[in-house]
Order: C-alpha cells, then sequence, then structure tokens
C-alpha cells in the first residue's frame, strides 16, 4: 500500500499544500532567478539549507560555470504610421542597441520562407515575424534564430512574435542564438497583438517606422551550482533514479511556473518518502539544476562530471513542463521498460492518472535519455503552460496547490517504485 | 550507448508486474 500511502498523504493527509507552500516562500523572498544573477545565487544557498533542514541525505552544491546576461532598459515604439509604446522583452544573449536606439522601417513577414523571397526588401531594416503559433518546439524556432536570419538578409534588428498559445498582451523572452559570421544584431519579442496590427497596417501598403532601444548586455559567465540532495539506496546505494527541476528562471513574474513548480515538486516526492519512513533500495537523487534557460548549461557539466557511472542511473526524471493537473507520464525508453512503467503508472489508478506517453526528455535530462538511459516528464495542460511561459505572468497566482499535491504524488509515487524494484530498467 | 549492469534481467514480466502490484 505504499503507492496509496503516498497519495494519501500527499493529496488528502498532512502533507497537503506544502510544496505550493514552500514554493511561495522561495519566490516571494528572492524572486526571478535569472541566469547568473544574484538572486538566482541567493535561491540556490536558500535551497541548500532547506534540503539540509529537511534531513535528507549528502546535500551538496556542485560548482558549474553559467552564462550572465542582463536585459538592461528596453523600448519598442512605432513612430510611423502613428505613435504606439509596444511592451516588447529582449531576449537572452541579445546585444543591445546604440543609445539612441536603432530607427528603421519594418518588413513584416509571417515565416522564414518570406523572408527568404523578400530578402532584398529587408537590408537596413527591421524585420517583424508574425508567425502564427503552431506548438511550441515548431514555433520556438523563430524566436531562436529569427535574429540571425534577418541578419543575413542586412537587416538592422529583428521583433519577433510571442511564442506562445494565448496572449493578453503578454510579451514572452527566452533564449536565441547568434551565428559564427553572421552579424550580431539586437532582437526582442513583442506581443501576439502587435505583431497582427503591423501585418494588418503592412497588408494595407501602410509604411510602419519602428525605433527600439535595448540596453542588453553580456557579461563573463559567472559561478553557480547544481544543488544536490538524497535519500540513499539501502540495498543497491550506487543505483540512481535522478528526479529534478531547474531553480533558475528568466527575468519575468517569479519563475513560479517555470520551473519553480517542478523544482518544489521534486523535492517534495523526497520529503514524502522521507516522511512515511520509506528507503527504496536505489538512491534517489533530487537535482535542482541552474541555468536550465540557457540551454541546459548547469546540466551539461553535470552529466559531463557523472556520464562515467551512467550504467548505474536506472531512470531520469526532470518536470519544467509545469505542475497543472498532471494527465499522465511522458516517457522515453525500451519496449520493455514502457511496459514495466505502465505497470507503475497503474498505481496512479486512485488519481484517474494512468498514461504512459512519448516524449520523455526534457532539456536538463536530455545528455542520459540521448545515450539510452530511460527518460520521463511529467505532462499537463500544455495550452495553459505556454500561455505564461517566460512571461510576467509567470507568478505564484498561476499556480494551483491541489494541482501540485497530485503533481507530487504522481512524481513520488513513480521516482519511488522504479528507485525500489529489484532490477533496474531495462534499456535497448 | 552505455547500457546498465544489470541489463539482462534475471526475471519475467509478469514476476516484475507482481512486484509492482505489490507497491499498491
Amino acid at each position: 500500500d505504499v503507492a496509496k500511502a503516498i497519495i494519501n498523504r500527499a493529496v488528502y493527509g498532512e502533507s497537503q499544500n506544502r510544496s505550493y507552500e514552500r514554493l511561495a516562500l522561495l519566490v516571494d523572498t528572492v524572486g526571478p532567478r535569472l541566469s547568473g544573477s544574484k538572486s538566482l545565487e541567493k535561491a540556490i544557498q536558500i535551497m541548500y539549507q532547506n534540503l539540509q533542514e529537511n534531513g535528507l541525505d549528502n546535500v551538496h552544491l556542485e560548482p558549474v560555470k553559467i552564462p550572465h546576461w542582463e536585459r538592461g532598459e528596453e523600448s519598442a515604439v512605432i513612430l510611423a504610421p502613428r505613435r504606439h509604446q509596444m511592451a516588447i522583452l529582449g531576449l537572452g544573449s541579445s546585444v543591445g542597441t546604440p543609445p539612441e536606439g536603432i530607427t528603421a522601417e519594418v518588413l513584416v513577414v509571417t515565416s522564414f520562407e518570406e523572408l527568404q523571397r523578400r530578402a532584398p526588401e529587408a537590408k537596413g531594416k527591421i524585420v517583424v515575424y508574425n508567425q502564427p503559433y503552431v506548438n511550441y518546439s515548431t514555433t520556438v524556432q523563430y524566436r531562436v534564430n529569427g535574429a540571425v536570419e534577418a541578419a543575413k538578409v542586412g537587416a538592422l534588428a529583428s521583433l519577433i512574435r510571442s511564442v506562445t498559445s494565448f496572449s493578453i498582451y503578454s510579451p514572452h523572452t527566452g533564449m536565441q542564438e547568434y551565428q559564427e559570421g553572421v552579424p550580431k544584431i539586437p532582437t526582442a519579442c513583442i506581443t501576439v497583438e502587435d505583431a497582427e496590427l503591423m501585418s494588418r497596417l503592412a497588408s494595407r501598403g501602410i509604411r510602419i517606422v519602428v525605433q527600439l532601444k535595448m540596453g542588453a548586455k553580456t557579461y563573463c559567465d559567472a559561478y553557480s551550482f547544481n544543488t544536490v540532495a538524497e535519500i540513499t539506496g539501502s540495498k543497491f546505494p550506487e543505483q540512481v533514479v535522478l528526479v529534478s527541476g531547474h531553480l533558475d528562471s528568466w527575468d519575468v513574474g517569479q519563475g513560479a511556473m517555470d520551473d519553480g513548480g517542478g523544482a518544489f515538486i521534486s523535492w517534495e516526492a523526497l520529503s514524502l518518502i522521507k516522511d512515511l519512513g520509506l528507503r527504496p533500495k536505489r538512491t534517489l537523487r533530487l537535482v535542482l539544476w541552474t541555468a536550465e534557460e540557457q540551454g541546459g548549461v548547469g546540466a551539461s557539466q553535470y552529466y559531463q562530471l557523472h556520464k562515467v557511472n551512467i550504467s548505474n542511473y536506472s531512470l531520469v526524471m526532470e518536470s519544467d513542463l509545469g505542475t497543472f493537473l498532471p494527465t499522465g507520464l511522458r516517457f522515453t525508453g525500451s519496449e520493455k521498460a514502457r511496459a514495466i512503467m505502465k505497470e507503475v503508472m497503474s498505481l496512479l489508478e486512485p488519481l484517474n492518472i494512468t498514461q504512459v506517453l512519448s516524449d520523455g526528455e526534457a532539456t536538463d535530462i536530455s545528455f542520459w535519455i540521448r545515450d539510452g538511459v530511460p527518460g520521463a516528464s511529467l505532462q499537463d495542460d500544455l495550452h495553459k503552460y505556454f500561455s505564461f511561459h517566460h512571461s510576467h505572468g509567470d507568478t505564484m497566482t498561476v499556480m494551483d496547490p491541489k494541482q501540485m499535491n497530485v503533481a507530487a504524488a504522481v512524481w513520488a509515487v513513480v521516482s519511488y517504485v522504479v528507485a525500489d524494484l529489484e532490477e533496474m530498467l531495462p534499456r535497448n | 550507448k552505455a547500457i546498465n549492469k544489470s541489463n539482462i534481467s534475471q526475471r519475467t514480466f509478469e514476476e516484475i508486474k507482481e512486484e509492482i502490484a505489490s507497491y499498491r
């Protein structure tokens, strides 16, 4: 009755709302936690103390180096055909503009293909991408590569429609990349509403002029830590089930949903198991990653350091898609491992959450999954998640304690049972 | 690709199913 005991304690019992309350305390205290920022390092120190006070095993910080970029002051104004101040969010690693800003005519396109077709028009302009939202992984290409593709055809800057499934005039940020040999131009996201406004104006043949000012700056890499805590295994202590979320966030909102929820239900999983006096046969290792938003920078260094023990990792788990009411577990692994996970998820029948889906990848555990270790991620309401993702709306107000309780219960049952099975999960 | 030490399972799927059911 272990599964039932975990579910009862998390959803109906005395641990109810604990992960929500712990998260609220942290994000209300330190706020957003951008890579390289002091608030991120403060959050790491607070978690280091929290995990020690929680009496978990082997609590320690593993040093890594991470990017340090700062947004500075930024603004964008449509000067013609009429004056209209736009809400924008510069993209991580973007360069800034000169102090006086960049004032130029706009070329609006809805795709990279259209940009190629109209390349001769782009020179000396600000390219505005009004790409339709398809899903996150498809549409995020415009945020990541928009500046490079615009620079290749001579543009001075790029403004990209926010990658979101829903907008109430909410700009969304995120990382973007430059390319060797391509001029680095400033790049920012604008709201869906402003992208569509400029698209309509352009479709009527109206000339649009925008003034963009960005104070973005990149500094040399900063020191940071991945935060680690364990429940040491009783029989195969050298074997590991890794359960994780990331502590860093963008510099908007509170980073409560992305990925405070994932980090804190992962901590809650260990707390629930400890509260019930359980100790699985394998070590259950909590890792709270740093600098995930810059492309899994902390996790990549953890992987380099620990891959020597890859044969001892039975399952790697990261929750980084929100902790609203879970609808199932995303999983990547062999068919036999998938069949076993289906049995594990059947233990969650009391919550009616038993689905095992595909695509268990998440940025910080992708290195392990790429090299054969089974991986899992929590599935929930992605439309809601991407409505708030990387925006000022990512605060405790979007979080729901009851849904977090259920998410923590799912996370705890899966991680504990796999950690306690007599054998590790089979691989291809 | 790395394989885990006990990749050769000693147990049938039915045995694993029974083991997991014991957590119910």
